[in-house]
């Protein structure tokens, strides 16, 4: 089983 | 005032095809170099970043930095109704709550001006950091969007497994289970139909199969497609616009519970 990520948590905001 | 012209008014049309079923509106940010756009799907899931450089457009012209709010779903609409070989100029008058957009046929027989309301937009911004990936496949764009397509057939993720020897799609669901395997070419008559990959380290990451079929909208656009990879990193699905630019699409991974 398989949790989908965010991708904020990769990029950081600006 | 903001103008661009591109004498293959299709390609801009192309990228808004591109890009219009993963984000419905989006702030197009226009400088002297060039239109960029940075958008996140409304699940926070997916990032898309276009460029295209001022350099690539027949004439260009940008007094002041501008931020267009612009829905991509009116915008695709005014688009269809381009001719495949129309010139298409964009504007933007000072002080005007509105884009332009012009078509005019090859013969310059048939002139047509269509003006979309610009829309305030919150926009966030994420920084995308640069990154060495472990993995890089260049394969043909049409390959992927087939592969895409045949892999959500069998269920809501793709495992895409890279080697230094070929790279391996796999998907499996309630229906059963697949998987495609394309070897790196080692022969290829043209450029555009070879499968090559520059690999550090091998990968294996899982996706939702749902937004690389939405990120092929973009292919279209370009004989050949980029994935690179690294583990636990979001997944740079890369598609050239000619020699002006480029959409970047950014997925995140699943991740095993």
């Amino acid at each position: 089983y398989y949790f989908q990520s965010e991708i904020a948590y990769y990029f950081l905001y600006y | 005032m903001f103008e661009a012209r591109l004498a293959q008014g299709s390609i801009f049309a192309k990228v808004i095809e591109g890009l219009r079923e993963l984000v419905t509106e989006a702030t197009w940010e226009c400088s002297g170099n060039g239109i960029t756009l940075q958008a996140m799907d409304s699940s926070h899931v997916a990032l898309v970043s276009l460029v295209l450089r001022s350099d690539g457009f027949e004439t260009y012209r940008c007094d002041r930095n501008m931020s267009l709010g612009i829905s991509l779903t009116s915008m695709s609409k005014v688009l269809k109704m381009m001719g495949k070989d129309d010139t298409l100029t964009i504007r933007v008058n000072d002080d005007s709550d509105a884009i332009v957009l012009s078509m005019e046929s090859q013969n310059q027989e048939e002139f047509a001006e269509y003006e979309l309301r610009l829309m305030d937009l919150d926009s966030e911004h994420l920084g995308i950091p640069d990154t060495d990936y472990s993995c890089v496949v260049k394969m043909p764009s049409t390959k992927f969007s087939r592969i895409c397509r045949d892999m959500a057939i069998l269920g809501d993720s793709v495992t895409i497994c890279s080697t230094k020897d070929g790279v391996k799609f796999g998907a499996k669901g309630d229906v059963g289970q697949g998987s495609i395997r394309l070897n790196q070419s080692t022969n290829v008559d043209k450029e555009e139909d070879a499968v090559s990959i520059e690999l550090r380290e091998a990968v294996a990451l899982t996706f939702a199969v749902r937004y690389l079929n939405m990120f092929c909208k973009a292919a279209p656009l370009s004989n050949q497609v980029n994935l690179s990879m690294s583990e636990d990193t979001p997944l740079m699905c890369e598609f050239k616009v000619g020699d002006m630019g480029h959409i970047r699409f950014y997925l995140a991974p699943k991740i095993e519970d």
